[in-house]
């Protein structure tokens, strides 16, 4: 028997549209420590790695692991009969071929459920080594987001420059040039507005805007974003889930041909 | 300039 439950369906329709734009289905893998999710994007790409803590949700009940896959566009459909103040529960018995979705009212006048078909989905899984990043910047999500979207006018890449003083984010094309330089903040009246930077040695990475900009998609689960880059390996762009866990998404660099 | 897959830099568990 599997069983978690959330006070607000709120963060699930977040989480939810965090990862549909890169992902069509997905599995979550369900055990006593809470929910992961690890899958690579159509093109094999980029990397979504979710991870929702047991510890996180209202209530959480797994008797044995059991892996979910699930057709994300259907879970949307779902999802959207949830309104945000309701609680969620998602259920599935030991080697079941549905998924349940109860969704409860606060005043527990409602109740609905929507039963899910599961999918079989033979999906490989990349072990993710540890890294020592030689960049670690983090900053306001929506700041980001707001970079990422204004630069991916310029060009499809985008350039990422990090060092000491601060990150400069740089794209050009045929129609000229763009640079948005983030200086590390002195002094913020609210932690989510800090611009913080860890460098051991700087580093200059480009990277394809359109996966950038399909990352900030989980911008509305946190007030900060973190990314980790070093020299030729994948950027780790974080959000953290207040209280439950994180959304990591992996993407290499771009090379000269 | 080419994108290299994800896969690429990870090893397949």
């Amino acid at each position: 028997m599997f069983e978690a439950r959330l006070i607000s369906a709120t963060i699930l329709k977040k989480i939810l549209d965090a990862i549909k734009d890169l992902l069509n289905e997905g599995t979550f893998d369900c055990s006593d420590s809470g929910i992961q999710l690890q899958a690579m994007d159509n093109s094999h790409v980029s990397l979504v790695s979710l991870t929702l803590r047991s510890d996180g949700f209202d209530k959480f009940r797994c008797d044995r692991n059991i892996s979910m896959g699930m057709n994300l566009g259907s879970m949307a459909k779902i999802l959207k009969c949830a309104n945000n103040d309701d609680t969620v529960t998602i259920k599935a018995q030991d080697n079941a071929d549905t998924v349940t979705f109860m969704f409860e009212s606060p005043n527990h006048e409602k109740v609905s459920d929507y039963e899910m078909k599961l999918m079989n989905l033979d999906q490989e899984h990349l072990g993710i080594p540890e890294t020592d990043y030689s960049c670690v910047v983090r900053m306001p999500s929506m700041e980001f987001a707001r970079i990422c979207r204004d630069l991916a006018q310029f060009s499809e890449s985008m350039l990422i420059c990090c060092t000491k003083e601060g990150v400069k984010f740089s794209a050009s094309g045929d129609v000229g040039s763009a640079n948005v330089k983030l200086a590390q903040t002195s002094s913020v009246d609210k932690e989510e507005e800090a611009v913080s930077i860890e460098m051991q040695e700087p580093v200059t990475l480009t990277f394809a805007c359109r996966y950038l900009n399909a990352f900030t998609k989980a911008s509305p689960l946190s007030g900060q974003v973190q990314l980790s880059m070093s020299a030729d390996v994948p950027l780790v762009v974080e959000y953290r889930i207040q209280d439950l866990g994180h959304i990591r998404y992996y993407l290499a660099p771009k090379i000269e041909d | 300039m080419a994108q290299p897959s994800i896969a690429a830099f990870f090893n397949t568990r």
